[in-house]
């Protein structure tokens, strides 16, 4: 553990309170892409199977059971509790056009060809192009609520604070992991462009909206 | 790389 990751990690757990609380708060999920937290829920799903089979520590442990239980909330509260507020008209990005080349690439390019290496594969690869749909929805409505750019910065913030740890744990500890930093530099250059306009409009207090 | 299943991060 450096202070990078850990403070990926709080970011990450932070995007995901931020966007469980914008839903609760407001009793909506207006401008939210449930496809994307769809493909989230699965990026937990495949990846944490490890959970029953070994143990790393309680951080990790305790982390993995929060981020699935919150993003099973997340899902209900999308598809179940406040169903008649998701905008389904705008979430129309294809996934299956994600899931096709995730699942191909992750069967070719893995660490080791067993099912829980494959799933994790899998996983790390579909969760680095999972917020599209997300981005997606942003661009066809042309705006986002501040509340979801806060949640959009700290996402996008995790991945891009994971790249400095693998950078400390490449010289000091002479561990890296090219898959994850190939997704993960992937990742966060999907934000790059939402990064921009969250610099250079929320924080000056200005509606996320973009050029028409 | 890595011999068996035994990715720590999160």
């Amino acid at each position: 553990m450096n202070i990078f990751r850990l403070l990926g990690d709080v970011s990450h757990l932070l995007a995901i309170i931020i966007l469980l609380l914008k839903i609760w708060k407001t009793r909506s999920c207006a401008g939210i892409s449930g496809k994307s937290q769809l493909l989230f829920a699965l990026t937990y799903t495949t990846r944490y199977l490890d959970l029953v089979t070994n143990f790393v520590s309680v951080y990790n442990t305790f982390m993995k059971v929060v981020f699935l239980a919150a993003s099973y909330a997340t899902i209900w509260l999308i598809y179940m509790k406040f169903r008649a507020t998701y905008d389904q008209n705008h979430d129309t990005f294809r996934i299956e056009f994600l899931l096709l080349p995730v699942t191909i690439l992750s069967l070719v390019a893995n660490h080791e060809f067993t099912l829980i290496e494959i799933l994790w594969t899998w996983s790390i690869y579909l969760e680095a192009v999972a917020i599209l749909p997300q981005l997606f929805m942003v661009s066809k409505t042309g705006e986002a609520e501040s509340i979801t750019s806060h949640y959009l910065f700290a996402l996008g913030s995790y991945r891009g604070l994971y790249i400095l740890n693998w950078i400390y744990r490449y010289y000091m500890e002479s561990y890296y992991d090219l898959i994850a930093i190939f997704a993960g530099i992937l990742q966060t250059v999907l934000y790059c462009d939402f990064f921009y306009l969250y610099i250079t409009k929320v924080l000056r207090g200005q509606r996320l909206q973009l050029p028409a | 790389i890595l011999q068996s299943f035994k990715h720590d991060e999160l």
